[in-house]
Formats: structure tokens, sequence, C-alpha cells
């Protein structure tokens, strides 16, 4: 038997979103510790990594480890059904072909239930080393949205370079070239807005920005989100998840012929 | 210009 509970459907809406973009399909891993999904874009230039710890449900239950492969478009369809205060319980039995989401209304006067079909998918896990990285950015997470978004207007790759003064994102293209620095911040009164950086060697890395701006859809689980970079290696998009866990995004770098 | 690479370039299916 399998069921976790989360009080308000809107975090697991937000989840969702953060990851309906880049994956058609995925494989939720119910263990007691939680749930992991590791799944490859079909182009296999990114990867999503989303943990949810068992202790951030409101209840979670889970007596045999079970591997759901979900159709994110019909799971989409269903969380739709919810209202973002809704309570939202996901229960599956032991070897069940269907997972079943139960919402429930604040006032406990509306309960809906919606089953969804399981999918047997082909589990590809790509094994990632613990690393230490050059460059460790961690920035507000509207702000690397901004830059994301306004950058791809100039051109299809973002250029992050990082030093220990600060970061630099630039793109250019047919219209001409857009650069944007921001600089490690000296002093802010709330920690979400500040920027700060950790580098050992500085770095300037590719990357397309149809991904990166995928990865972005994550913003509303976070408020800062960390970038961690190293020389011809791929980058990795971290927002944590208050509470819950966290969504990571690998992206390869383009590298020049 | 550069080339996208592919992730698996990078890490092993396990």
């Amino acid at each position: 038997m399998f069921e976790a509970r989360l009080n308000a459907a809107t975090t697991l809406k937000k989840v969702l979103d953060a990851i309906k973009d880049l994956l058609n399909e995925a494989t939720f891993d119910c263990s007691d510790a939680g749930i992991q999904l590791q799944a490859m874009d079909n182009s296999h230039v990114s990867l999503v990594s989303l943990t949810l710890r068992s202790d951030g449900f409101d209840k979670f239950r889970c007596d045999r480890n079970l591997s759901m492969g979900m159709n994110l478009g019909s799971m989409s369809k269903i969380l739709k059904c919810a209202n973002n205060e809704d309570t939202v319980t996901m229960k599956a039995q032991d070897n069940a072909d269907t997972v079943t989401f139960m919402f429930e209304s604040q006032n406990h006067e509306k309960v809906s239930d919606y089953e969804m079909k399981l999918m047997n998918l082909d589990q590809e896990h790509l094994g990632i080393p613990e690393t230490d990285y050059s460059c460790v950015v961690r920035m507000p997470a509207m702000e690397f949205a901004r830059i994301c978004r306004d950058l791809s207007q100039f051109g299809e790759s973002v250029i992050i370079c990082c030093t220990k003064e600060g970061v630099k994102f630039s793109a250019s293209g047919d219209v001409g070239s857009a650069n944007i620095k921001l600089a490690q911040t000296s002093s802010v009164d709330k920690e979400e807005e500040a920027v700060t950086i950790e580098m050992q060697e500085p770095v300037s890395l590719t990357f397309a920005c149809r991904y990166l701006n995928a990865f972005t859809k994550a913003t509303p689980l976070s408020n800062q989100v960390q970038l961690s970079m190293s020389a011809d290696v791929p980058l990795v998009v971290e927002y944590r998840i208050p509470d819950l866990g966290h969504i990571r995004y690998y992206l390869a770098p383009k590298i020049e012929e | 210009t550069p080339i996208q690479n592919d992730l698996q370039e990078f890490y092993s299916l396990v």
C-alpha cells in the first residue's frame, strides 16, 4: 500500500509544472524515504532529478517499494481538477496498474477521486557522481528566470561566465548581443534576495537557452536557485522545495568542435 | 558555433 498526502495541492501542481515541459512521461519511484524521479528529456540533453522526502508529506506510507510510470499530460489533466488549497492524496495498491488522486476541499464537503492508468516505462538511470564544482552561484530564482527569458530573445545559446567578482550571462545573434552582469551582493535585508558566489576557479560555459527556460518553470517552488558549474561538465540548476525536497536539472554544455 | 553534447557523454547508464 502506498499513500502520500499533501495539505495543499498547489505544491504538487508546481512540481508537475516544473517537469512537464521537459518530460512526456516519467517513473515515480516510491520508498519509505519518499518519492524520487530521474529522467532525461527525449533528446538526452538534460535530466530532471526530483526528490520529495517522506517527512515533507502530511501523511506518507509506503509498505513496499513501488515504481509508478505516469503520463505527465494525463497527470496534469487530473491536477487541473484540484483547487490549490485542496488536500491531495495519492494512493496505490502494491503491484497496482493504477494510481488514485483524491482531492478534498478545505471544508471537507467536496471529495473527488481520479484514477489514472500507470505505464511500464523503460528505466534509464544515469549515475551522477558527487562533484566539487568550480563555481556555485546562488541567486533569486525570479532573477534567473528573467535573465533566461530576456537573453533568449537574442540567441539560442547563453554563455555563463563566472569569476569571483560576479557572474555574467551573454547571448548574441542576428539582433545583436546582450550581456547581463550580476555582482555578489554586499548586504541584503532578505536572504532570498542575495547573490552569492563560491568560486574555486573561474568558468565559462555555453548552454542552450531553450532548456534553461524550461528549468525556470520551477521558479514558483523556491525563492533561490543554485547554479553549479565546472569546465566541460553539465550544469546543475537546483531549486530547493521548502520542507519537502528539491528538483535538480542537469544540462550538457555546448562545446566548440 | 559550439555543438550540443549529449548527457550520456558525461554520465553512464546504471
